[in-house]
């Protein structure tokens, strides 16, 4: 059925926020979807890492504010961690 | 700092520009690079010679997608560019997304300020959280000719060179926090509603209906704009806000620069012994304009277009406070005088000052 208008900007939304932390926040992939609670509860983790290295509310959740923060262009390297 | 601290071993490094992007002239990117290269030896022992047929400690090279070294590229916007820490081989490189439209000014991405940033990763610096921090993740345009190094990286990268060879140790923006109780402003103007404050190449922006205050560049919104605005106030009546630097004026209708300036402040009427306006305001209700310029003000006719006669006066004869002004806004009725981190609110129908706060009284601190 085609998806339903919200549920694919949920989707879209979730995999923005993945992809940003994955890439500048060392948010490891999940692939096994047993694991998808303990990964939500990562994910969240990360979440909040983020925000608060903006200075943005720490809510775990992705609001506009941090979704605004996400879709400015930046630089590749990441804001934890090394880069080797 | 980087995780474990790494730096280069010597101060005298190498780099070689290996590609060049087709979107600017060579030239241009030469020069970019130069000036990005300079803005880390202005402030610290470092030299950077340039190579052309070997290694060089820092290579910098114009990458698309996925580029052989573990963190392709995304296409235009998004990742900009990225640069690995001091090291051997890779440590130090410098790779920006080919996909990007590249520029030496405002449109587009400026490569000056994002190889500036990059070099900062080359020599050891991690991110900044300091939003106005070169080393801040997120890419905001300043002019490259305006660019001054921000304290907040002259700081971080001199703790791991040390500080420049030159007798006077340079010095940087620092970026104005809202509850800092010295803060100071350069001008303020209501702005349909808001009010903004004006201070170095930032302006804090206050929503009565939010209780934070949101703190942006002034290129942000007005990349034609100046930093350092010396004067500002919104006309309600003409729906405009002008804006004073040195002998010059802008106009801003609704939320953009009105073509055709800066213009000229002798356009005003102000005599050319005037070079420059510390803070001005404007009543919708009289359709006067005030200008104060050290310690002496113009009074304008909003609908004759023109000064009236008899001015300049003596501030202090009319506003009852001494002395310069530094900003000051007209809200619901009242005029906000400030000079440094003081505040005077004056009741224009009593004609005298009936309150006196801080500067920072605005931001719910």
């Amino acid at each position: 059925f085609p998806v339903a208008p919200e549920a694919e900007d949920e989707g879209k939304t979730l995999e923005l926020v993945e992809s940003y932390l994955e890439n500048f926040y060392n948010l490891q992939q999940d692939h096994q979807p047993h694991v998808r609670k303990k990964g939500e509860n990562h994910l969240a983790l990360k979440l909040k890492e983020m925000q608060e290295f903006f200075g943005l509310q720490v809510t775990g959740k992705p609001d506009l504010d941090t979704l605004e923060m996400m879709k400015k262009p930046r630089c590749g390297v990441p804001d934890i961690g090394q880069y080797v | 700092f980087t995780a474990g601290n790494p730096k280069w071993k010597r101060n005298n490094l190498t780099y070689r520009i290996l590609n060049y992007t087709p979107k600017m002239r060579q030239a241009d990117i030469d020069e970019a690079i130069q000036k990005a290269l300079s803005v880390w030896s202005n402030v610290t022992p470092l030299t950077f010679q340039k190579v052309e047929n070997k290694e060089a400690d820092i290579m910098i090279s114009f990458a698309y997608r996925d580029h052989r070294d573990n963190s392709p590229f995304d296409g235009p916007n998004g990742q900009l560019a990225h640069a690995f820490q001091p090291g051997e081989g890779i440590g130090g490189d410098v790779h920006i997304d080919e996909e990007e439209d590249w520029t030496k000014d405002g449109i587009g991405y400026n490569l000056f300020i994002v190889v500036a940033h990059e070099l900062g990763h080359s020599l050891g610096l991690s991110h900044s959280s300091d939003p106005g921090a070169l080393m801040y993740p997120a890419y905001s345009y300043t002019d490259p000719k305006e660019f001054l190094l921000p304290q907040d990286d002259i700081d971080g990268i001199q703790a791991i060179y040390g500080q420049s060879n030159t007798d006077v140790q340079p010095t940087g923006p620092i970026t104005p926090q809202a509850c800092n109780p010295n803060l100071t402003f350069d001008a303020i103007t209501t702005l349909r509603g808001e009010i903004i404050f004006f201070k170095g190449r930032y302006m804090l922006r206050k929503h009565p209906a939010r209780v934070e205050t949101e703190l942006n560049f002034i290129s942000l919104f007005w990349p034609k704009l100046p930093s350092g605005i010396q004067a500002a106030y919104e006309n309600v009546e003409r729906d405009e806000v002008l804006l004073f630097k040195e002998n010059k004026y802008w106009v801003l209708r609704g939320y953009d620069i009105a073509p055709g300036y800066p213009k000229s402040i002798y356009h005003l009427g102000f005599p050319k012994t005037v070079k420059r306006v510390n803070a001005a305001y404007s009543d919708e209700t009289t359709g006067k304009t005030y200008f104060f310029i050290a310690d002496r003000y113009w009074r304008y006719d909003e609908n004759k277009r023109s000064m009236d006669h008899g001015y300049p006066r003596k501030i202090v004869s009319d506003f009852g406070k001494t002395g310069r002004v530094d900003a000051a806004f007209l809200k619901d009725g009242y005029v906000y005088f400030f000079h440094g981190t003081t505040q005077f609110q004056f009741d224009p129908h009593a004609k005298r000052i009936i309150g006196l706060m801080k500067s920072i009284s605005w931001f719910n601190c």
